[in-house]
């Protein structure tokens, strides 16, 4: 299947792994 | 001992991997010279890591794009995989810089990185912004003009995530048209 995100989801990532 | 979640530790792929263009107005040089590709990635924070390190597309200097594409296809109509296709295209004015380019762009970002466009994903290319003293574009390239209700369901939901009013209609133009045009304008082949 195709790997969707929503733009929710995305933005709740902008700053979480800014350490990665 | 807090354990962290693990959502937090694993990096979130993308269904496909994407490539960051820039186009720098050097007059000095030719237009393939002046079109670099920043850098590629394929996970969500890859992508912001990115998105944030680089300047938003309103403070980049007239003359310049920025291109986000599908890696492998360069952001150019000369393309295998955009020669045959086309764009939907938003004219935006002058004020709309500072109120509407960034938003729109990073929308458009993340219908392209998301998958939005759901089965109509592997019709789209990629997108660019042109930045121009005249007025600044933004347009989603697809990789066959032919194909009419991909197309048009491209261009549907393109407007509703980018809010756009039921009132304002966006065209695309194939760009075997854009090419060949005789005016300032090529026709639209569809609008929403």
């Amino acid at each position: 299947g195709k790997k969707q995100y929503d733009r929710a989801f995305l933005l709740q990532l902008q700053f979480a792994n800014e350490s990665l | 001992v807090s354990i962290p979640d693990p959502e937090l530790l694993i990096k979130h792929p993308l269904h496909n991997r994407w490539a960051l263009w820039y186009f720098k107005n050097d007059k000095t040089k030719d237009w393939h010279a002046n079109l670099k590709v920043v850098t590629a990635f394929d996970t969500v924070e890859d992508f912001w890591a990115l998105y944030n390190h680089v300047l938003p597309a309103s403070k980049i200097a007239p003359g310049c794009d920025y291109s986000l594409f599908k890696d492998g296809i360069q952001p150019m109509w000369e393309d295998e995989r955009n020669k045959r296709g086309g764009r939907w295209l938003i004219n935006l004015n002058k004020r709309q810089r500072n109120m509407e380019l960034d938003s729109f762009w990073l929308e458009t970002l993340l219908c392209l990185i998301g998958e939005a466009f759901e089965e109509q994903s592997d019709d789209v290319c990629g997108a660019v912004v042109n930045i121009r003293n005249k007025g600044d574009k933004l347009s989603i390239w697809t990789h066959d003009a032919t194909r009419n209700e991909a197309t048009m369901r491209v261009g549907r939901t393109l407007k509703d995530r980018l809010n756009i009013p039921r009132d304002i209609t966006i065209g695309f133009q194939a760009h075997s048209d854009t090419m060949t045009k005789a005016g300032s304008t090529a026709k639209n082949r569809f609008v929403v």
